[in-house]
């Protein structure tokens, strides 16, 4: 999945 | 997405789903703390206000319409069911919770990661949920044995954090700027929560007893 810069966990 | 997140998602998931099949097949919430179905709900709204702004992933969007979704469904059921609502045994879920939302959204305003609206909510989310389980602990406490459902959602709550733990060392040591520091903490601080749980849950798995909480 893309790792976006922000909060990417859940 | 590593292993041990995607564990810990599922485990998180499975948490739910049984809480939502005790409460759905029972048709009762006995043993269950509302406080800390709220607590979580706001845990969710709160985190997941990026949902409609920054798309990370389908993964992502799916599982947190799913969080929000069950989370507001368990409280709904719990309040407004009208025979679910008469199982739950308000005079033993005492605990004060709205002091907890109070303390961990001010140690939000001044540990956070940015002083944005949104990072604000999202440092208050990750502390709220690590002390949401307190009240169903304490419920559970007070109720001492209690069905194996409810006993199974505190374990499955509390292995999804653990394995986000691994994935939070597993991050640590290939993502070379992964610093992810408030989670991290209070994801320790929400597993050692949970910690004399697992040792009372896991006698009683040797023994093949029922759970016996000290009272």
């Amino acid at each position: 999945f893309p790792e976006a810069s922000s909060h990417d966990e859940l | 997405m590593n292993i041990f997140r995607f564990a810990g998602d599922m485990t998180h998931l499975i948490s739910i789903l049984v809480l939502l099949l005790k409460i759905y097949a029972t048709k009762s919430c006995s043993g269950i703390s509302l406080k800390t179905q709220e607590l979580y709900a706001i845990v969710f709204v709160a985190r997941y206000l990026d949902l409609f702004t920054d798309f990370i992933s389908v993964y992502n969007t799916v599982m947190k319409l799913v969080f929000i979704g069950c989370s507001l469904a368990i409280v709904w059921c719990m309040r407004l069911h009208r025979v679910v609502r008469r199982t739950y045994n308000k005079d033993v879920d005492t605990f004060r919770h709205y002091f907890l939302v109070l303390g961990c959204f001010l140690l939000a305003l001044f540990v956070h990661e940015k002083f944005t609206f949104q990072e604000v909510l999202w440092a208050f989310s990750i502390y709220l949920e690590a002390v949401a389980i307190l009240p169903q602990l304490v419920l559970l406490q007070r109720s001492g044995n209690v069905d194996n459902l409810t006993v199974q959602y505190v374990f499955f709550l509390g292995a999804y954090r653990a394995f986000y733990i691994l994935n939070w060392i597993y991050r640590y040591l290939t993502e070379p700027h992964f610093g992810r520091w408030i989670a991290s903490v209070a994801g320790l601080v929400q597993t050692a929560l949970y910690a004399d749980f697992f040792y009372y849950y896991f006698i009683s798995w040797k023994n093949n007893a029922k759970l016996q909480l000290p009272a």
